[in-house]
């Protein structure tokens, strides 16, 4: 507990004042490899004692939570243009509940490894333990959240993350009796659910929403075989035609926003 | 544009000491996505919805939503998924509303809710915060989103 006073932020640059407390800092999740992963709690704005604790997870798989579930979807500050102050997100999450923002796996944003060969063989499997093992110690670090109604949240491809680790904390609450997580559910937005089906799903939002051409839209259901491991060099090729003459310059994560430039 | 602001934000020192990050000295900056890690992924399960399954029977309360103008993970991808888990529906499809505004429309299964965030992207927070934060309330109430 110790630990948690030294992970207190007491006030980020450009930060406005808050009247909720926010800790971030590392988790050691493999001693031997040296594996840690960062945190960043931001409390609820009234009442932390009696709100539930939810853990956000961002996708990718490689990006991070801190850059877009709390900078820029959930979090309670929003970062301004030059990156000089932050200012506050009316519509944060943390209204109603203590927001923890993990970055996952070790390698993305400031979590980290000793053992430089894990970057290269991140999968599911590890990083759905690793969180689990992140859990159990932070909470540790964290007692009063032993036993709170917890949930997880986390987008796109957190759509693995999320169900994954839930399931990691079922099967430890099922073998440890008074299990200290207290898991109630979780939410997934945009989540990647079936490879398969949201492939089929993907190319006919593609069609329906007017991004493809009828010819396009026909060339991907006529080459792509979307249960097959790999897709074949004509599959490849109608979506690479999709994508770089029938998109034009949209942001497909939101397909009426013009590209960033 | 908003991702290069994390990109310039949490590079600085100053923030990285407030938040007791990078006290190891990572040998790379911050960023917001590993290109490493994306390009080197190993295992990665074909479909989640035999996890799904098993949250389900183990009785987690379980919400899936999408915001309707991403194309790269959309809503009929989410929509074509969930179908086959062929739930029972509790709630037939409804519009949801806030503030005065359709928010987008959500059908209840036995197990699973299933919702839509009008005008939202990929990031529905970034997009509809409003509608989002709805979202999140009725979620955590373990409440159906609101008919009107």
């Amino acid at each position: 507990v110790k630990q948690k006073e030294l992970d207190r932020i007491w006030a980020l640059p450009g930060q406005p004042k808050v009247g909720f407390s926010q800790f971030s800092g590392y988790v050691t999740v493999n001693e031997k490899h040296g594996r840690a992963l960062f945190y960043w709690l931001t409390e609820a704005t009234s009442f932390p004692e009696k709100k539930p604790l939810v853990l956000w997870l961002n996708g990718g798989p490689g990006c991070s939570s801190v850059a877009y579930g709390a900078s820029e979807e959930i979090g309670p500050f929003r970062i301004n243009k030059t990156a000089s102050s932050l200012y506050l997100n009316k519509y944060s999450w943390n209204r109603e509940a203590n927001l923890l923002f993990l970055e996952s796996p070790a390698g993305v944003g400031f979590s980290y490894t000793n053992t430089s060969s894990d970057l290269k063989d991140s999968g599911d499997k590890r990083t759905a333990q690793d969180a689990l093992i992140f859990l159990l110690r932070w909470m540790s670090r964290f007692p009063e959240y032993k036993y709170r109604e917890f949930y997880i949240a986390g987008e796109s491809y957190a759509g693995h993350y999320v169900p994954q680790l839930a399931k990691k904390i079922v099967e430890y609450n099922k073998a440890h009796s008074n299990p200290i997580i207290n898991l109630k559910g979780f939410i997934v937005g945009n989540a990647v659910t079936d490879n398969y089906y949201d492939s089929i799903g993907t190319v006919t939002f593609w069609w329906t929403h007017a991004i493809i051409s009828d010819q396009t839209y026909k060339s991907i259901l006529k080459n792509c075989n979307f249960s097959a491991e790999k897709a074949s060099s004509a599959c490849d090729d109608a979506v690479y035609y999709a994508m770089n003459h029938e998109f034009g310059d949209i942001d497909q994560y939101s397909i009426y926003t013009p590209t960033c430039t | 544009c908003t991702e290069s602001y994390a990109e310039k934000y949490y590079n600085r020192k100053d923030v990285q000491k407030a938040m007791h990050a990078n006290t190891t000295g990572i040998p790379y900056k911050w960023t917001a996505c590993s290109d490493v890690l994306i390009k080197n992924w190993k295992d990665s399960e074909n479909s989640m919805l035999p996890t799904y399954k098993y949250l389900i029977a183990a009785g987690l309360r379980i919400w899936v939503f999408s915001g309707d103008t991403d194309s790269v993970v959309p809503v009929t991808a989410t929509r074509f998924s969930l179908n086959h888990l062929n739930l029972p529906i509790k709630t037939r499809w409804y519009p949801w509303y806030t503030g005065g505004q359709v928010g987008g429309w959500t059908e209840v299964y036995k197990g699973l809710t299933f919702a839509t965030v009008r005008g939202a992207g990929h990031e529905v927070p970034l997009f509809q915060p409003k509608r989002a934060f709805t979202l999140f309330q009725s979620f955590l109430g373990g409440k159906e989103l609101p008919k009107s």
